[in-house]
């Protein structure tokens, strides 16, 4: 039995939002340690994953490991059908058919119970862990989005190059060029507009433009993006939640 | 002309 309550919807809602346009079709595995899934997109170059860990729910309880399988976009149907500050639990058995998702207005007396079929999803998943990396750089979600933003309108391709002292988005089209550099530093005052960069060997990638417009869309659920890059590895791309991440994994582009 | 790569050739299957 599946009973996990997040205190506010909006958490479970952002999650979803951050993905449900790259992948469709998803397990959530459910344990003990909260609930996790991994999902590659159709042109498989770009992997999701997630981990909601169970600090980040108000209760939790999962007796025996559970996989749901989910049409996200059905999925977003329902979740838009809950308030954000509305309590949201996901409650399932342990062999289910369907999730039943639950959402309580505790002012207004308001109890709204919605049930999502669920599907049996084949899916490969893939072992992504203990990665190595060339380069580690955080810096604020908002800014990096602006970045990808800002450069897709000259290129399908985002070229990034890091050296010790900065790092550099470049973006060469048609109608011109543009370049981005961002410097480390540190802010005292406001932690999250800081930039870190930790490099083991200089870097420079290209990756397609389309990809990094859907990583951004997890910028809403935390005010700084890691990024993890290597020329012998998918670039990484995280989103770090209170209990747990939203990452995402991409293949870069490479000279023929 | 850059080509994108897919994951499948980084990642090992479980």
């Amino acid at each position: 039995m599946l009973e996990a309550k997040f205190e506010e919807a909006s958490l479970f809602k952002k999650v979803i939002d951050s993905f449900k346009d790259c992948v469709q079709l998803v397990n959530f595995n459910c344990s003990e340690h909260g609930i996790a899934a991994q999902a590659v997109d159709d042109s498989r170059v770009l992997l999701v994953s997630l981990s909601i860990g169970t600090e980040s729910f108000q209760d939790f309880r999962c007796d025996r490991n559970v996989t749901l399988g989910a049409d996200l976009s059905s999925l977003s149907k329902i979740l838009r059908c809950g308030n954000n500050n509305d309590n949201l639990t996901l409650i399932a058995d342990d062999t289910p058919d369907s999730l039943l998702l639950l959402f309580e207005d505790t002012k207004k007396d308001r109890i709204s119970e919605y049930s999502l079929k669920l599907m049996d999803i084949d899916a490969d998943f893939l072992d992504i862990e203990g990665m190595q990396y060339d380069t580690t750089i955080t810096m604020p979600s908002a800014e990096f989005a602006k970045v990808v933003r800002d450069l897709n309108q000259l290129s399908d391709s985002l070229n990034i190059l890091v050296t010790k002292d900065t790092v550099k988005f470049v973006a060469e089209g048609d109608i011109g060029s543009g370049s981005v550099i961002v410097k480390p530093h540190t802010d005292m005052d406001k932690p999250d507009d800081s930039v870190k960069v930790e490099l083991d060997k200089p870097v420079d990638l290209t990756f397609g433009s389309k990809y990094l417009l859907d990583i951004i869309k997890g910028a809403g659920l935390s005010n700084q993006i890691t990024i993890k890059l290597s020329s012998e590895t998918p670039a990484l791309f995280e989103f770090g939640l209170q209990s747990g991440y939203l990452q995402f994994f991409l293949a870069p582009k490479f000279n023929e | 002309a850059m080509r994108q790569k897919t994951l499948m050739s980084f990642f090992k299957k479980d």
